[in-house]
């Protein structure tokens, strides 16, 4: 599965 | 950070900062739906759970603080200090009808069963009928005071922008999230028919009357 890809987004 | 999300942040803090003004300079939250501005509060604070758990940058922190504090801010004012001039009885959509779907919604269709992710879920479906009172409201009372519509173009604008920074990410980055890529279309799309009104009234200097 993808690792935790950070969440950058507002 | 690319130039269409960097506009679209920077229309969503003006848009937050234009009915912040509109509230401040005339004293009232005439034609402003206190419903629409509390789903914002709940979405800003389901959303932004990780500010002090995972830090991305600077500007994105100080913008969450700014996007959390601001709404609040805006609730406060409605609810309380300029209270006498909230109009409840056109601001009478169920909000019930939004949070609960999508209370459910956000715990069947997730990228990983986990509390914070649900709760980021939650927030993006919510944000995407937030605006669905003020839309409501404005159909009720039949028109919109000309901030009030600045205040939505720039609302409605900062996700349609987002969309375009999806497809960026999308070709430059190989990024791509489903979940806040099918609701930020969702978002927009309810927009549609104020945004036709805006440039072909607001524009041209006249008010917006609903329905068209």
């Amino acid at each position: 599965c993808n690792h935790k890809k950070k969440k950058d987004e507002l | 950070m690319n130039i269409f999300r960097l506009i679209g942040d920077m229309s969503h803090l003006l848009a937050i900062i234009l009915l912040l003004l509109k509230m401040w300079k005339t004293r009232s939250c005439a034609g402003i739906s206190g419903k629409s501005q509390i789903l914002f509060a709940l979405v800003f604070a389901s959303r932004y759970l990780d500010l002090f758990t995972s830090f991305v940058s600077v500007y994105n922190s100080v913008m969450k603080i700014f996007f959390i504090s601001t709404s609040l801010l805006t609730v406060y004012l409605m609810y309380f200090k300029f209270r006498a001039t909230y109009d409840s009885n056109h601001d009478t959509f169920r909000v019930e009808f939004l949070v609960i779907p999508v209370g459910g919604l956000a715990f069947l269709v997730n990228h990983e069963f986990s509390p914070l992710e649900i709760l980021w879920t939650f927030s993006i479906y919510l944000e995407s009928v937030a605006i669905l009172p003020q839309l409501f409201m404005m159909s009720k009372t039949g028109e919109a005071e000309t901030i009030t519509s600045h205040y939505l173009f720039a609302l409605g604008s900062y996700r349609a922008l987002y969309i375009l920074n999806w497809v960026y990410r999308y070709y430059f980055e190989g990024f791509f999230d489903l979940i806040a890529v099918v609701a930020g279309c969702v978002q927009t799309i309810l927009y549609c028919d104020f945004f036709y009104l805006y440039i072909t009234k607001v524009l041209k200097g006249k008010r917006i009357t609903l329905p068209a």
